[in-house]
């Protein structure tokens, strides 16, 4: 069932990224490369066709401060609605959960049970509370996740968590949907004379307008 | 659908953290299109840990605010281009760079309208260089400007300027258009609008054959 680490950043290229100039440098790496963040991405046979890892966990050592952009579309999928009420409830986070394969939108109340029951397990898994942990969805929409699945691969996927750039790719590599590319980057700058890097993932390649508050 | 994760080891209030991305977000994912279908699950989760040991960050206005800004905005810029590059079926990235408007945001509304117009990516896949369409969806943007102060450039070959069509080397233009296409390169297309400071800036890709099929393919 699982892939390591390493097989899942070969399954697909990574993008060309552009950066702005600045008073930064691009260094290796996506969301592994700040201080205290771990990444794993495995396939755990969510997808309709095909191999490609599937499932990614970015973890934080410690509450993370946390902000949310969110789909301004009123048919909002199920993991969006659970990520905004938790955002304003609380304002830190340790984990973030992304599946890929089914969007888990216009799915009702079943849909939102899945969300929970996901968030739930992986809490227990990760010795958090549910709302420390958010979830991301993406795929084909109407349809449900494959929980069972997704949940039998929750542990694989946590022993999996890595701080290196390796982990980070993967995690890259397991969002995607339609994607020809992975997009990861990270760079090094200073805040205050301190040394500091930001680094992220991203994924999308159709149904791309995004209208984000 | 777009998803992205951002991380940082910044340390930052909560409150400044959550209007920061709000920027960032403005000036990067919002300023992409592909298709102009806006997903339901459009989500982007920006995570601040603080374990570099920075100065906290507690107010928007100060430097290190600013610095910070900066680097989200970078980021966040790179990957959203990344996706606008990865389109389906594209075979290159649209870049629009408007300036001339009152404010940053009228800038960013005219360069999303140009990099979303169906017209203007197709003219870009078949490498022609129709400043008309470019014109006309900087037009119905919903931004008021003079038309004798729009000036219309495809990478350094200008087609337009004070509101008169120039002479151009059109098959100059479509060369320009088809290398970035064999290469999967950057279209520029830069458009002046006026004498105010406002600039923003757009990212789409070329309308291709290839996008109809692998959306006629990917159903539910």
């Amino acid at each position: 069932m699982a892939t390591t680490v390493e097989d899942t950043s070969s399954t697909i290229p990574a993008a060309p990224i552009s950066l702005p100039e600045g008073p930064w440098k691009q260094i290796p790496g996506g969301v592994t490369a700040a201080k205290g963040f771990k990444a794993s991405g495995m396939y755990a046979g969510l997808r309709v066709s095909g191999k490609k890892p599937d499932l990614a966990l970015i973890t934080c050592d410690v509450d993370a401060t946390a902000a949310g952009a969110f789909t301004t579309n009123v048919v909002a999928a199920a993991p969006v609605v659970y990520c905004k009420k938790m955002l304003e409830m609380s304002k830190t986070v340790r984990a973030v959960l992304i599946n890929a394969g089914q969007a888990n939108a216009a799915t009702g109340d079943a849909g939102y049970q899945d969300v929970l029951d996901s968030v739930v397990t992986l809490a227990r898994l990760l010795k958090l509370k549910p709302e420390e942990v958010l979830i991301e969805s993406t795929g084909v929409i109407g349809q449900r996740i494959k929980k069972g699945a997704l949940l039998q691969a929750l542990p694989t996927l946590v022993n999996m968590l890595s701080d290196s750039v390796n982990g980070g790719d993967a995690a890259a590599v397991a969002i995607t949907t339609t994607d020809l590319v992975s997009k990861s980057v990270a760079i090094e700058s200073q805040v205050g004379g301190t040394p500091i890097r930001v680094g992220g993932i991203a994924k999308g390649s159709g149904m791309i307008h995004p209208n984000m508050a | 659908t777009m998803l992205g994760v951002v991380t940082t080891d910044a340390l930052v209030e909560s409150d400044v953290w959550r209007k920061m991305v709000k920027v960032a977000v403005n000036r990067s994912f919002n300023q992409i299109t592909v298709d102009g279908d806006t997903s339901t699950n459009d989500t982007v989760i920006a995570l601040a840990s603080g374990l570099s040991g920075s100065p906290a960050i507690s107010s928007l206005n100060c430097p290190e605010a600013l610095q910070l800004q900066a680097c989200l905005d970078s980021v966040m810029q790179g990957l959203a281009k990344s996706i606008a590059w990865d389109g389906e079926g594209a075979t290159c990235l649209i870049e629009v760079t408007v300036t001339g408007t009152e404010t940053e945001a009228e800038a960013a509304k005219i360069a999303r309208s140009v990099a979303s117009s169906s017209l203007v990516k197709a003219a870009v896949y078949g490498r022609d260089p129709n400043w008309g369409r470019i014109a006309a969806a900087a037009g119905y943007a919903g931004v008021s400007f003079e038309m004798d102060s729009l000036r219309i450039s495809l990478g350094d070959i200008l087609l337009m300027e004070c509101g008169q069509p120039l002479p151009f080397d059109r098959l100059g233009a479509s060369k320009y258009l088809k290398k970035a296409g064999e290469v999967h390169g950057t279209v520029e297309i830069d458009i002046r609008v006026g004498g105010g400071l406002g600039r923003g800036k757009a990212w789409g890709c070329d309308l291709s054959y290839d996008y109809v099929k692998i959306n006629a393919e990917y159903t539910t």
